[in-house]
């Protein structure tokens, strides 16, 4: 399933 | 965070201020779509709820913190203190008509079907065509003062830096965001006519002003 990426943008 | 990332972001919150200034210093906001307003203010609340339980950086944290506050204190001065120089004859686009289609888009597609990704979704969705009424507002009335034309090229600055950021990231990080990168590109075309306006009239001093 879809990895965790962290939102690091704005 | 890379350069374009960073421009963009200073970009974003120059045009913000720019807005802000122009409506408390000369206390009316003629000219301006509110309906726009509101949905920037809706977009950065459904993106930044992650504000207190995720935390990026203090630059992040900031940031959010600074674009919550300065739209909603923007949607005040318009809606409340300076609602007489308010020109609802003008803004008259149906934000119904955006907010409902990008609502039931964010539940079809989206990275992951939970609330948390489903309102960031949202939100990437509805600030892609959140400039719609400001810009529909723009052709009715035919002309923009000058201030509001540079608090629109700011803001369409910012996507189109992202955009940049986002080739960044995929040469350089392996980053990709499919959602973030087509919404992003959607926006940043919605403002190529007004680029276009603004590089051949604004630059050279003109006022901006649609052809009738």
């Amino acid at each position: 399933d879809y990895e965790e990426v962290t939102k690091d943008e704005l | 965070m890379n350069i374009f990332r960073l421009v963009g972001d200073l970009s974003h919150l120059l045009a913000i201020f720019v807005l802000l200034l122009k409506i408390w210093k000369s206390r009316s906001c003629a000219g301006v779509s509110g309906k726009s307003q509101i949905l920037f203010a809706l977009v950065f609340i459904t993106r930044y709820l992650d504000l207190f339980t995720n935390f990026i950086s203090v630059y992040n944290s900031l940031m959010k913190v600074i674009f919550i506050a300065s739209t909603v204190a923007t949607v005040y001065l318009m809606y409340i203190k300076f609602k007489a120089t308010y020109d609802s004859n003008h803004d008259t686009f149906r934000i119904e008509f955006l907010v409902v289609p990008v609502g039931g888009l964010a539940f079809l597609v989206n990275h992951d079907f939970t609330p948390l990704e489903i309102l960031w979704t949202f939100s990437i969705y509805l600030e892609s065509v959140a400039i719609l009424p400001q810009l529909f507002m723009i052709s009715k009335t035919g002309e923009a003062e000058t201030i509001t034309s540079h608090y629109l090229f700011a803001l369409g600055s910012y996507r189109a830096l992202y955009l940049l950021n986002w080739i960044y990231r995929y040469y350089f990080e392996g980053y990709f965001d499919l959602i973030a990168v087509v919404a992003g590109c959607v926006q940043t075309i919605l403002y190529c006519d007004f680029f276009y306006l603004y590089i051949t009239k604004v630059m050279w001093g003109k006022k901006l002003s649609l052809p009738a």
